[in-house]
């Protein structure tokens, strides 16, 4: 969702 | 996930699979900073704390599993490993490192997105690893005969922290939402460090002749 800024990154 | 994001995830692999290779095939760690990989160590199993409470995706868990064995085992192979450890260049690699860990620490605990544990321990990660190549790139200098796997192995890091450069632009313009300015200030400097080594390993794969970084 909007603004939720999961950390999905390596 | 984009293709730039892929791209660094595979130059970021590739660097881990030609260490290995060094390693593992040829028994040897000759110009590896034991320094280096350990905060690498630090800084995967700082990240990653998450990895059994949050599921993403299975690429995201596997590609974390991969990182944490990776890092773990390469410093285990260095300090333990009968033949391997006796090719490390200790006297070269002196750098301080202990003395990078705590300022990140202080570092995340003044800047972090959320002051919990685990938002701290990851703002922490995301630090170290921006500073985690010094003690390697200083050993590079000092050492006379760099020989290619190990000029491969900096050369493909610095592709992967490139690569996610141009990741993050391509989010910023498809996902507005999504910003970690953290990642993306850190990720900047990460890069720099690599600029010097860059230029010589360009100009030394353009002119032909073995990589060596001046003093």
């Amino acid at each position: 969702a909007a603004g939720d800024n999961v950390k999905d990154e390596l | 996930m984009n293709a730039f994001r892929l791209a660094g995830d595979m130059t970021h692999l590739l660097s881990v699979v030609v260490l290995l290779l060094k390693i593992h095939t040829i028994k040897s760690c000759a110009g590896i900073s034991l320094k280096t990989q350990e905060l690498y160590a630090l800084v995967f199993a700082a990240r990653y704390l998450d990895l059994f409470i949050h599921f993403i995706s299975l690429y995201n868990t596997v590609m974390k599993l991969v990182f944490l064995a990776s890092s773990f085992s390469i410093v285990w192979y260095m300090r333990r490993h009968k033949i391997v450890r006796r090719t490390y260049d200790k006297d070269h690699d002196t750098f301080r490192h202990h003395f990078l860990v705590l300022p990140c620490l202080a570092l995340a605990l003044l800047i972090n997105e959320r002051f919990t544990f685990r938002e701290v321990m990851w703002a922490f990660s995301i630090y170290l690893e921006a500073v985690a190549i010094l003690p390697q790139l200083v050993l590079l200098q000092r050492t006379r005969n760099i020989d290619n796997l190990t000029g491969q192995y900096v050369f493909f890091l610095g592709a992967y922290r490139v690569l996610y450069i141009l990741n993050w632009i391509y989010r910023y313009f498809t996902e507005p939402h999504f910003v970690h300015w953290i990642s993306w200030v850190a990720g900047i400097v990460q890069t720099l460090l690599y600029a010097d080594f860059f230029y010589y390993y360009i100009m030394s794969w353009k002119n032909n002749v073995k990589l060596e970084l001046p003093a």
